[in-house]
């Protein structure tokens, strides 16, 4: 464990609880995209079986329940909770997630863990846990297309899109970290490529995030 | 052995 690993992880649990309080204060669910966290709760429930196979630490143990307890609780929010489950509009968040993203990150992932590990390494929790590396790195990608279609960024859905992409941007960091203070440290390139795939999502967003902070005014994005 | 990572990150 080190800063950059320990803010980046805190980085995700507070855009999460951003995210959650911003729904409980404005009573709605708009410029929010439920996709995406239907998106982040598959990887979390895919990435984290070793929950039943391997204790890593307590740490470790709390966050991998928080981020999918926490996860659950903004989609049941959006999709069943009254008065908010009326204000999300199903036609704006509309991003076709299985063709476009489970299934291509399924066979990625197949292909890739085939090549890795060979048919006598083979293992399904692996397999599943390298999916979930794909499929984090695009989860966002609902979430984004739902802003640009409101364009007005309200203040918390900023902040917590901000935290999200900060969270991944921190890991990078850990990971150049830890290649250069660590003994025996292995290069994981999927890990690491997935990594920069998904902080470049997020360049556009920061762009104009730290815009509109600069300035103190709205958070529009340009057409 | 993970064969792609470090299953202690998050």
């Amino acid at each position: 464990m080190n800063i950059f690993r320990l803010a980046g992880d805190m980085s995700h649990v507070f855009s999460i609880l951003v995210l959650l309080l911003r729904l409980r204060v404005a009573k709605n669910a708009q410029g929010i995209s439920v996709r995406t966290h239907e998106l982040f709760l598959i990887v979390f429930l895919t990435r984290y079986l070793d929950l039943f196979t391997t204790f890593y630490s307590l740490y470790n143990s709390i966050m991998k329940i928080l981020y999918i307890v926490s996860t659950a609780s903004i989609i049941y929010t959006i999709k069943f909770q009254e008065p908010i489950k009326s204000t999300y509009d199903k036609s704006q968040d509309s991003f076709l997630y299985w063709q476009f993203a489970v299934a291509p990150c399924a066979v990625l992932a197949s292909v890739t863990h085939l090549i890795g590990s060979g048919i006598s390494g083979f293992s399904f929790i692996e397999l599943l846990w390298t999916f979930s590396i794909y499929l984090e790195s695009i989860a966002i990608l609902p979430q984004l297309i739902v802003l640009q279609r409101y364009r007005e960024v309200e203040n918390l859905t900023g902040n917590y899109i901000f935290f999200m992409g900060a969270y991944r941007f921190l890991y990078i960091l850990n990971w150049i970290y830890r290649a250069n203070f660590e003994a025996h440290y292995q290069h994981h390139w999927v890990v690491y490529i997935c990594g920069v795939l998904q902080t470049l999502l997020y360049v556009d967003f920061f762009y104009y995030y730290f815009k509109s902070k600069k300035s103190g005014g709205r958070f529009t994005l340009p057409t | 052995n993970p064969v792609f990572g470090d299953h202690d990150e998050l």
